[in-house]
């Protein structure tokens, strides 16, 4: 099973 | 006062075509750098980051950094409007709420304005640090567009994975399952159609098709896509846009639970 991650995850809102 | 000219009018209309499923709204950012806009997609899965440098435009003016708030399918509508063989001169005053958009035919003897309403958008910016990637596939967009067609139709999810043996492009579904394989080769005499890979680490990595399916819009906007990957690592697929910049796809990993 996977789930979708989201771009948040990965990079940080400036 | 900001004031564009782009005499390849048609690469704005694909541009726009290129967002226009992914995206609804978007803050387009001007400075005297160029065009761009960063935006993702309303579930944060998926990013499209665009560039147009200034040197790209025939004219180019931007006295102060400003954002546009465009609704990007009523672009489209405006950009219906032009002829692809238009040249298409944008311009924004300080402080109005409307752009113009006019489109010039080659031998000037039509010339449309379009006046559009610009919205208040929040949107949030991501920093995208430069990292190095284990992997970079450099690929003919068309190739990479007719593999994602090809597997959407058999599955949900594409699974990519780059060892030596070259990059494998593997879905599975109801139906069945299906993986097409792209060995390096760079012994063609055109370099449009070459397929590079460079590999620091073999990588595996599982998306969703729909996502990058929307992002192989942009084929026609370049002959060759790159596409950049590295573990637990959102993909970046580019499609450089000749003498201007480029149009970058982010796209988040599926995560094994």
């Amino acid at each position: 099973k996977s789930s979708q991650g989201r771009l948040e995850a990965f990079f940080k809102p400036t | 006062m900001f004031e564009l000219r782009l005499v390849q009018g048609s690469l704005l209309k694909r541009v726009i075509d290129a967002i226009k499923d992914l995206v609804n709204d978007a803050n387009f950012d001007c400075s005297s750098t160029g065009f761009s806009l960063q935006a993702m997609d309303s579930s944060h899965v998926a990013l499209v980051a665009l560039l147009l440098r200034s040197e790209g435009f025939e004219h180019f003016r931007c006295d102060r950094t400003f954002s546009m708030g465009m609704s990007i399918a009523n672009m489209a509508k405006m950009l219906k409007c032009a002829s692809n063989d238009d040249i298409i001169t944008i311009k924004a005053d300080d402080g109005t709420d409307t752009v113009t958009f006019m489109f010039e035919s080659p031998s000037q003897d039509k010339i449309s304005d379009i006046e559009m309403k610009l919205m208040d958008i929040d949107s949030d910016h991501l920093g995208i640090p430069d990292a190095e990637y284990e992997a970079i596939v450099r690929m003919p967009s068309t190739e990479f567009g007719s593999i994602c067609t090809s597997l959407s139709t058999i599955g949900d999810t594409v699974t990519i994975a780059v060892s030596k043996q070259g990059v494998t492009f593997s879905t599975k579904g109801d139906i069945g399952s299906g993986n097409i394989t792209c060995r390096q080769n760079s012994s063609t005499e055109k370099p449009e159609e070459a397929t590079i890979i460079e590999m620091k680490e073999p990588v595996v990595l599982t998306f969703a098709l729909k996502y990058i399916t929307t992002f192989t819009k942009a084929t026609s906007l370049s002959s060759q896509v790159t596409i950049s990957l590295s573990s637990d690592m959102p993909v970046v697929v580019e499609y450089k846009i000749a003498e201007m910049g480029h149009i970058r796809y982010y796209l988040a990993p599926k995560i094994e639970e």
